[in-house]
């Protein structure tokens, strides 16, 4: 049988900064990420949920040697565009089940939640496309996090399975 | 050359549904998606950003076919959680530029913002993968959307380009 899900992988040297309050309109994404941009520094994980009276939160994450980079042009950005603060943690990975069979990943993304909840793993950050879903957790339970998904989804646990990609 | 961006995709056949103010502790998504899953609804993109005061948001888009059947599961599961409301919306499009050279994705990300800052669209929703960025925008945004960002990667506008996946 061809399971839907093919692998998971696990991300830990990874920082997630989060600019608050954004001005809802066009060209505040840009701007962020212009500065991000001009300096190069490599983005993995970019989230933003709706909106909120007129103000909207966008998170991304960045390599942990890149951070205080990632701040610096972040908070010019911020300022300019009138966001409301930035934020950022330092303690996070990311675990992402990988497959191509995962077309409208219900049953997939039902299976990957219950298996977090099940090892009382919180999910902070989700994101997902066709062929992956992932989701950013505290870096301490990063392990239980992989081991979990694992099981539940009967991957082998080689280390090519902890490969990040 | 070879750009990083090989496609762009829209996809109009589309509804968000957002369930707002939901606890933020393991087993919430899973309440949420239990329900889903259950009714084999599809799911097209999952975001969720870091929570608030121990709360967070969780938005997902499903086909509008399904969005009466989505909400009935949704409302059940958000008051069982104790979150706080859900909405939704018809008049969305999700617009995504794909691509295998995309890996850390800095440059595409700004381009694609700065083609959609350009053109006035406002941005509602980010999720991104290694291989995908998808932004969700108004509706009549849509064609407007997908043009800009036809030109800004120079893809043709053929009705190949235009098919969702
Ligand atoms: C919040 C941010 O994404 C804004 N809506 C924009 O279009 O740039
Ligand atoms: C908000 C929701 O994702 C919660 N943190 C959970 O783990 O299920």
């Amino acid at each position: 049988e061809t399971s839907p899900v093919s692998g998971a992988t696990l991300t830990r040297d990874e920082a997630r900064v989060t600019v608050h309050g954004v001005p809802d309109v066009p060209g505040t994404s840009l701007e962020i990420f212009s500065g991000i941009a001009a300096r190069k520094i490599s983005i993995d994980m970019i989230v933003q949920n709706v909106g909120r009276h007129g103000r909207a939160d966008i998170s991304f994450s960045v390599p942990t040697s890149e951070l205080s980079a990632t701040l610096e042009a972040v908070r010019e950005a911020a300022e300019r565009i009138g966001a409301e603060r930035v934020t950022y943690d330092q303690d996070v990975a990311k675990v992402s089940v990988v497959g191509l069979g995962m077309a409208k990943q219900t049953g997939v993304a039902h299976q990957m939640f219950r298996a977090l909840a099940d090892a009382d793993v919180n999910i902070q950050m989700i994101t997902t496309s066709e062929i992956k879903i992932s989701a950013l957790v505290a870096r301490d339970a990063a392990q239980t996090a992989l081991r979990t998904v694992h099981r539940v989804f009967n991957l082998e646990s080689t280390p090519s399975d902890a490969k990040s990609w």
